[in-house]
């Protein structure tokens, strides 16, 4: 198992913390704020009280041992950018870090910092994605036009096999999995027949399977 | 093309926006706050100020012709309930919310809201889940433990074969493509070869493609 270091435990950085917890990972959980780290000692096994931008209280903490630290400080980017700063200045190989807007981004990035994330953003196209196609359940973009496509079943392909729905002749689409309830058929055979209710799941272009849908 | 009304400009809602109007959809934008409204008016072809708690407001703006609302006010919780409620009455049939708690979500869920998201959280735990596995770029959850892994291809496997990889048999994992630079493979041969810096993206259990790893 891996060691992190999380610094700004608000929602993102807490549920980082957990997600990372829950795989069984050691992770030093840490913010400035003592009633956070009161009310996150209860679900995060190390979790402690520091100001990340004072030098001397990473380095009592052993933030120095550490890989990979993620740095989840939003509101006040000041401290976000000195904490960044003072991770790398103690050995920290992979720094992560979020940001609210680009242009954060972009210094945060011109500094060194491997990756950062805008939490309201990304889950914005997120969501914008998925009400883009009516009956996509989710989306992973595998190159520029072409990703793996969750959709349910439309009402044209139901009833019939795989190979009698031509998906990949017609609209350039491969059946990877059908999940019907709980169970899933991975690569189906072409003999496969949709029922209502299936979901799809294939590989193409996003508009190739709306397409299919209309 | 479908139509989409989306109340609060925040940075959520604004993506959410944005990413419906570059798909090329007709999307009605209104916020409160007068001067979001005038930033945002380069970029979004229909934005317009009022305050969604106004039903008056509401219906001198159209809201009632629209079958999708995206509501994404988050401090101001009742102000986001309230004019969740008020699309309901409209007549505004789906309705996507964003919330900052799960307590604000069930709320919202409670009332026949269709959708609450909670994009911080959201957006840590697929961070988390990347941190987890690391030679992972993305990971798609198709059922409870099976998903579409998105992964550097491991020294072990680099210069064989698919086949020679026996990635089905002894790890339980579907080659379902590859990429190599901008070139994607789909559906490759058992006598595909992986070179160094691919990108595998195979169907599986997540720990099963980091074991792989190891
Ligand atoms: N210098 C610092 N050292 C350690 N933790 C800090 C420091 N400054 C701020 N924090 C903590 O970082 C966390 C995240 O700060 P932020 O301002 O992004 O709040 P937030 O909006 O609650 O975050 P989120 O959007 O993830 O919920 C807070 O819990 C805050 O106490
Ligand atoms: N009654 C209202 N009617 C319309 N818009 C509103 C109303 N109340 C708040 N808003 C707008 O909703 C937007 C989002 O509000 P929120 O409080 O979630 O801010 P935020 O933290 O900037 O959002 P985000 O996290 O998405 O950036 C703001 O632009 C605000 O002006």
């Amino acid at each position: 198992k891996k060691e992190f270091v999380v610094i700004g435990l608000g929602r993102f950085g807490a549920s980082v913390a957990q997600t990372l917890v829950d795989y069984g990972h050691n992770v030093l959980a840490l913010d400035i704020d003592a009633t956070r780290v009161q009310h996150l000692s209860t679900t995060l096994p190390h979790v402690a009280q520091l100001d990340a931008t004072n030098m001397d209280a990473l380095l009592q903490a052993g933030v120095d041992s550490f890989e990979t630290g993620v740095v989840c400080i939003g509101t006040d980017f000041e401290s976000g950018l000195l904490a960044c700063v003072l991770l790398q200045r103690l050995g920290v190989k992979r720094i992560v870090a979020k940001a609210r807007t680009r242009t954060q981004r972009d210094i945060l990035l011109r500094i060194g910092v491997e990756e950062v994330i805008l939490p309201e953003h990304e889950a914005g196209v997120r969501l914008g994605r998925r009400l883009e196609a009516g009956n996509l359940v989710d989306y992973l973009e595998v190159s520029d036009d072409i990703g793996v496509v969750e959709m349910v079943a439309p009402p044209a392909l139901v009833n019939h096999t795989l190979a009698e729905s031509d998906m990949r002749q017609r609209f350039g689409l491969t059946a990877m999995a059908v999940r019907r309830n709980d169970e899933l058929f991975v690569s189906p055979s072409a003999s496969f027949r949709i029922l209502e209710g299936d979901i799809l799941v294939v590989m193409g272009r996003l508009e190739d399977a709306e397409r299919i849908g209309e």
